[in-house]
């Protein structure tokens, strides 16, 4: 463990914890799209697989319980909960996050480390999870006022696997064989797709505006 | 897990 990535952890745990946060507390779920909550379910559904075969660490664990529960109590709320569900923004979630499920299953099982039933399912997190975002930046478009939970939640979504990335860097100088090449080149594609984000994101905060982003 | 194991990350 290096401190890139328990940042990386710490910041991603706080992205979930802020969308809880608005969604229990405000019980409104305004801006967040159900499409991306779903994929990520999928993602941690898909990545944890080996949460009780392979043990890693009391931490790793735990963690893995933690973004499993709120990965899917989050669908859950948006889905089911009377008073959340009401401010779904059902009619601009639109993109269709089947058609991109399927290409990166197909992926998984082209390229990958080891064609093993654990590592292609791990291989289509990695590849799901960098184009998860896609629904809700495409939301964020089309919703005319972004609140800052909503705001904030993204930003550290973008944010945790930026760290991530300097997680990589700093493994791959510092242990023998570390090269996971799938690993690399799909982290820095998810942290790619938040580039306009974040400049519009820090565009607001700098100027103390409203974040808006262009359709 | 193998050392250098990617999967012992999040």
């Amino acid at each position: 463990m290096n401190i890139f990535r328990l940042a990386g952890d710490m910041t991603h745990l706080a992205s979930v914890l802020v969308l809880l946060l608005k969604i229990h507390t405000i019980k409104s779920c305004a801006g967040i799209s159900l499409k991306t909550q779903e994929l990520y379910a999928l993602v941690f559904a898909s990545r944890y697989l080996d949460i009780f075969t392979h043990y890693v660490s009391f931490y790793n664990t735990v963690m893995k319980l933690i973004f499993l529960g709120s990965a899917f109590s989050i669908v859950w709320y948006i889905r089911r909960h009377k008073l959340v569900r009401r401010s779904y923004d059902k009619d601009h979630d639109t993109f269709r996050h089947y058609f991109i499920v399927l290409p990166c299953l197909i992926l998984a099982l082209l390229i990958h480390e080891k064609f093993t039933f654990r590592v292609v399912m791990w291989t289509f997190s990695l590849y799901l999870e960098a184009v998860a975002i896609l629904p809700q930046l495409v939301l964020l478009q089309r919703t005319r006022n972004i609140d800052n939970l909503t705001g904030q939640y993204v930003f550290l979504l973008g944010a945790y696997r930026a760290l991530y990335i300097l997680n990589w860097v700093y493994r791959y100088f510092t242990e023998p064989h570390y090269v996971h090449w799938i690993t690399w080149i799909s982290g820095l594609i998810q942290t790619l797709l938040y580039a306009d984000f974040f400049y519009y994101y820090f565009q607001s905060w700098k100027n103390n505006v409203k974040l808006e982003l262009p359709a | 897990s193998r050392a250098g194991d990617a999967k012992d990350e999040l």
